[in-house]
């Protein structure tokens, strides 16, 4: 049955890897953050430190949150703030060897999830694309 | 089979009703249309006419690309631009009596779909959420 072919899927097998993740450093500004959101068009990317590990996720919505002033959006505050001071650290993880029902689970609740190692190093992501399109192919079988 | 559960369900049995629906007007200003993104979280949302039908989609990335000015963010541009002049109004659809198979396979490219009615009138929005759990639902069985 094609849906059990699904089951024995690994993370790996399924993910972006991290070569071709448009990502951002935790110690840039805002002011960066939102530039690189704008020309890659995405809604949220993971956030690395200068080691390449996994620290959290920026978004759109959080960066532009800092810019509402009293009457007006006050963009240049977003030179002064650093994306590690507003970014979401407490987002669900997967590692390689997890299975495309993990990976199914957590993606009920978010976009897309972050796959790390051992030593937290960024190893790709998983989205919700990528399981659409296996759900879909078992539905035509 | 528990699929075989999934297959029978209709867009209309999946949707987020209207008036559970965030969305925004084509005759308001881009700053309005920011606010409501950011209040309300989302990265896009429906876009309607005065007559409550359905029109496009309005995203943030399509906001902030055109507050880019030269040098920096010119977010008082906002307030003379329509949501009409950058809405994308080139979007996939569906209706009440679509399948779970019509959506899901629309959902592929797409984090939601509207749904319409004869006179495009908008009836509500399907998500890639509802699909992944009524997905995870079958798996589990
Ligand atoms: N440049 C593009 N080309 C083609 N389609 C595009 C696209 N940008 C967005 N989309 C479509 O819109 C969906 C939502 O994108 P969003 O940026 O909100 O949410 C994205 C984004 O936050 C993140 N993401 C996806 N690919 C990424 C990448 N290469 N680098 C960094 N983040 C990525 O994962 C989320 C879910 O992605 P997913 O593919 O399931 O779903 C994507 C995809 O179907
Ligand atoms: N306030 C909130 N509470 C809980 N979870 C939240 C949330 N805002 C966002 N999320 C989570 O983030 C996902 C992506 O949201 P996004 O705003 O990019 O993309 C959303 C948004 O563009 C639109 N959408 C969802 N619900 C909406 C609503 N009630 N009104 C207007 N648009 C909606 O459909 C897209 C896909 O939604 P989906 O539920 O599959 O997926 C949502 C949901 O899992």
């Amino acid at each position: 049955l094609e849906s059990e072919k699904n089951e024995t899927l690994l993370v790996k097998d399924l993910m972006i890897s991290s070569e071709k993740v448009a990502h951002v450093q935790s110690g840039n500004p805002l002011e960066h953050a939102l530039l690189v959101l704008i020309k890659t068009g995405y809604s949220s990317v993971p956030v690395l430190n200068s080691r390449f590990q996994f620290e959290g996720i920026i978004s759109k919505t959080k960066i532009l949150e800092e810019s509402l002033g009293l009457e007006q959006f006050e963009m240049n505050r977003l030179g002064d703030i650093s994306v590690r001071e507003v970014m979401d650290p407490d987002v669900p993880c997967l590692k390689k060897n997890h299975t495309f029902i993990d990976a199914l689970h957590k993606l009920i609740d978010h976009p897309f999830i972050c796959v790390i190692g051992d030593n937290d190093e960024f190893d790709g992501i998983v989205t919700r694309r990528e399981i659409l399109k296996n759900v879909s192919k078992s539905y035509h079988e």
